[in-house]
């Protein structure tokens, strides 16, 4: 029989707060803006039965019934970015030329299941 | 770290990690973009196309501003109404495969406006012409060498002067091709050249000597890094 544990809210599936700092990875003598940005990331759980606010594709709600029937063979369905955004970068590169370019996909503002 | 380093650095679309020996002020034109991005408009938030580079009307994601690699060359001596001659070579090989140059700017950069022409119906004449293929520079004439590219005439020159060179910059695109341009400002010859040459050469230069530097700006486009976003689902 299938069983139904009640989540925390803070658990579920959202995107978590992630501050990418250039100069914590060595690159603020080449990149000239910004020093770093928010990049977050998605983390958390999408537990049967999935709501509205998880954001979820049919398929998920599918396989959290069948992981809600048989935890150990299916599991919970994952907890993906579904919303991004670009950043664009000032930086030098390898002929001191100065590059503004503009990278899409870089922060995440939404997750889903 | 390195591999992994050098792994986001590819996904990136750099080779390799940069490592600035000397490097130039940044434009001022970058600043403006790049600071008009960090803050999207509150009227239209989240619609900016970033792979459109509005302050130029031209499709691009990528903007680089090339510095000036040439050198100066001086063939007049002092007597001449020559005033300035000079190699200029932009390294565009760094644009990648694949990437669509949608805009090349030249930018000459004096120190100052100038307020006076060069003297009594004088005008400065400005002349760029493609450099020669090492085959033709060993010509006699500098005019059966070189090919001019475009010609301009100022009464007073500005501090900054614009020349649209996106077709060139696209033949640069073959690197046999880029052998860069030659760039000349001379006093227009005349009435009154002989009073010109009676003076000191400085002097019907001004404005010209105070010429500081030539930069390329060049936008251009990776298509494959331009694909709409995913949709809410």
């Amino acid at each position: 029989s299938s069983y139904y544990a009640p989540v925390m809210p803070s658990s579920l599936c959202k995107p978590r707060r992630l501050y990418i700092s250039f100069s914590d990875v060595g690159w603020e003598n080449w990149i000239i803006a910004p020093q770093g940005y928010m990049a977050n990331y998605c983390l958390g759980e999408c537990p049967f039965p999935l709501t509205t606010e998880l954001n979820s594709t049919n398929h998920a709600i599918l396989q959290t019934m069948v992981h809600s029937l048989d935890p150990e063979g299916t599991p919970q369905p994952c907890c993906v970015p579904v919303r991004l955004s670009p950043i664009s970068v000032l930086f030098y590169d390898n002929h001191d030329n100065v590059v503004l370019r503009h990278y899409e996909d870089m922060v995440v503002d939404e997750c889903g299941c | 770290l390195s591999t992994r380093e050098s792994l986001l650095l590819k996904s990136l679309g750099l080779s390799a990690k940069p490592s600035p020996r000397s490097p130039a002020p940044v434009p001022s034109v970058l600043w403006r973009i790049f600071q008009k991005r960090e803050i999207p408009s509150p009227w239209s938030p989240g619609q900016e196309d970033a792979c459109r580079v509005e302050e130029f009307n031209v499709p691009g994601n990528i903007v680089r501003v090339f510095s000036d690699q040439g050198h100066f060359l001086h063939s007049g001596g002092p007597r001449t109404l020559l005033c300035l001659e000079k190699h200029l070579y932009f390294t565009l090989s760094v644009l990648e495969d694949g990437e669509q140059l949608t805009m090349a700017q030249l930018q000459l950069q004096f120190g100052h406006n100038s307020y006076r022409a060069p003297g009594p119906g004088q005008v400065f004449e400005l002349r760029l012409y493609r450099a020669p293929p090492p085959s033709l520079r060993e010509l006699p004439s500098p005019a059966a060498r070189r090919r001019l590219l475009l010609a301009q005439s100022f009464a007073q020159l500005h501090k900054l002067l614009l020349f649209n060179l996106t077709q060139v910059g696209r033949d640069w695109r073959t690197p046999s091709r880029n052998l860069g341009l030659v760039l000349e400002i001379s006093v227009s010859s005349g009435t009154g050249s002989s009073a010109l040459l009676g003076r000191p050469p400085g002097n019907f230069c001004a404005g010209a000597d105070s010429f500081l530097d030539a930069s390329l700006l060049v936008v251009s486009l990776q298509p494959g890094q331009c694909k709409a976003s995913r949709k809410k689902r």
